[in-house]
């Protein structure tokens, strides 16, 4: 919140819009904007009423440069937009760069999204911490519903909830690297990073980095799922597979590779396989796991086939594993399998787990 | 203080800019407290919002952030 708390005394709040980009088709500005009331009024009991004349509450626009309140935007990216929090003459108002592409999908910076979160401000909404939140300062396009439960948390503390509250899903908070309970979904290494899913975020280990940098996978893939199931690095081809239910993506570097995402079916898994836990590209062998429930399979890279005699029991193969797998990775003879807040040191060439860890000590924890 | 190289001059006006606009670093010099001190004082407070490593120092990783796209109101105090 703002300091003192600055809210609406009044919940029937009146906003105006005073003038359109030429972005977007004047009726697709106006439902971005009642879009993006909405995401408040779901869950407070605020409304909102349009005017289109005289002074409203929330006087909405579109300037460049120094627009008439003395705090000039600055051209293309950079700052997007800002709003006042609630009060008299300037409170409330909220306003774009039109030096910004706005547009109502992902490819530039997406209208609705960054009205939410300005929205959010006009209503005594001050920035949250939370990556995942939507009063997050820092841009990222998400898709689906754009509220977590940190913003919920924040609205209603000013304004309570709404009395017949329509049925939303909030995103869960941002995963804190350090709670001892933490589990993952994937691990990989890409380029000499080493990238962790979890949940709708993924973190970024580089070696000259002091800290893990947490990012929404959307933000920086915006057409992979908010939940990945698996991933591996081929450095043979320097392409990176992602795993998300029956489907995979490849992704050289940064950039995904045309073409995907295929089937999980195409490597040779059965169809009644829906789901990889986790995989694993062992350099030495040129062999890429997979691991399914109690099972793995193994699979040539070099052939593009599956190896004949899969699927194999985990537990037999890899004595002292007797979880299932979340997530796997391979270092210098090394296999790492986490599985919940637990990582196992296997060692490849004496086949036995050798050490046990906390799945976060990789995060600095 | 070494004399910054051009490409360092950049970051440091960069950082001054992000840090004035967003975490009320004051204008101007500071009296008793050398201005330095400030300076890090207000990195210090933008690392700790954005969950980075609390250095003082302009690292790669908080300068990659001051670049990205966002929102004008400040993360820290009033907005008027």
């Amino acid at each position: 919140h703002f300091p003192r708390h600055l809210k609406w005394e009044n919940n029937n709040v009146t906003f105006r819009i005073l003038n359109y980009t030429p972005d977007l088709k004047k009726s697709d500005v106006d439902r971005a904007i009642r879009n993006a009331l909405n995401v408040w009024t779901d869950v407070t009991p605020l409304t909102f009423k349009k005017l289109h004349e005289g002074n409203a509450d929330i006087m909405i626009s579109f300037g460049t440069k120094e627009h008439g309140d003395y705090n000039p935007f600055d051209g293309p990216n950079g700052l997007l937009a800002h709003a006042y929090p609630p009060g008299k003459g300037i409170g409330g108002d909220t306003h774009f760069d039109e030096d910004e592409h706005w547009t109502k999908d992902s490819s530039a910076y997406n209208l609705f999204i960054v009205a939410a979160h300005e929205l959010g401000h006009a209503l005594g909404m001050s920035h949250s911490t939370d990556p995942g939140a939507l009063m997050y300062p820092v841009y990222s396009y998400a898709s689906g519903y754009p509220l977590s439960e940190d913003d919920i948390e924040g609205i209603q503390a000013l304004y309570g909830p709404n009395p017949d509250p329509r049925k939303v899903k909030p995103k869960p908070d941002a995963p804190n690297k350090c709670d001892p309970m933490l589990s993952f979904d994937a691990v990989t290494e890409l380029r000499g990073e080493t990238i962790v899913f979890k949940d709708r975020f993924y973190w970024r280990l580089h070696p000259q980095m002091p800290e893990p940098e947490l990012t929404l996978i959307k933000s920086t893939w915006p057409s992979i799922p908010n939940k990945v199931d698996a991933a591996y690095e081929n450095p043979e081809k320097d392409q990176v597979i992602i795993f998300s239910g029956i489907r995979m993506w490849a992704l050289n570097g940064y950039n995904l590779v045309d073409g995907y995402p295929k089937y999980i079916h195409k490597l040779g898994l059965p169809k009644k396989i829906r789901k990889v836990d986790a995989a694993v590209h062992i350099r030495d062998t040129g062999k890429t796991l997979f691991f399914t429930d109690e099972d793995y399979w193994s699979y040539d890279e070099a052939t593009g086939t599956m190896d004949s005699g899969y699927p194999r029991s985990i537990e037999e193969d890899f004595p002292g594993m007797d979880d299932e797998i979340d997530a796997a990775a391979y270092h210098y003879g090394y296999l790492y399998f986490f599985h919940e807040h637990t990582q196992y040191e296997y060692s490849y060439t004496s086949r036995k787990v050798i050490r046990i860890l906390r799945t976060n000590s990789i995060l600095n924890c | 203080l070494p004399l910054p190289s051009q490409d360092n001059d950049n970051k440091w006006l960069l950082a001054e800019k992000y840090l004035r606009q967003f975490y009320g670093l004051p204008a101007g010099l500071q009296g008793k407290q050398k201005t330095s001190d400030v300076f890090q004082t207000k990195i210090k407070e933008m690392q700790s919002f954005f969950k980075l490593k609390v250095t003082g120092n302009l690292d790669d990783n908080t300068l990659e952030l001051m670049k990205q796209a966002r929102c004008g109101v400040p993360d820290i105090g009033e907005y008027n």
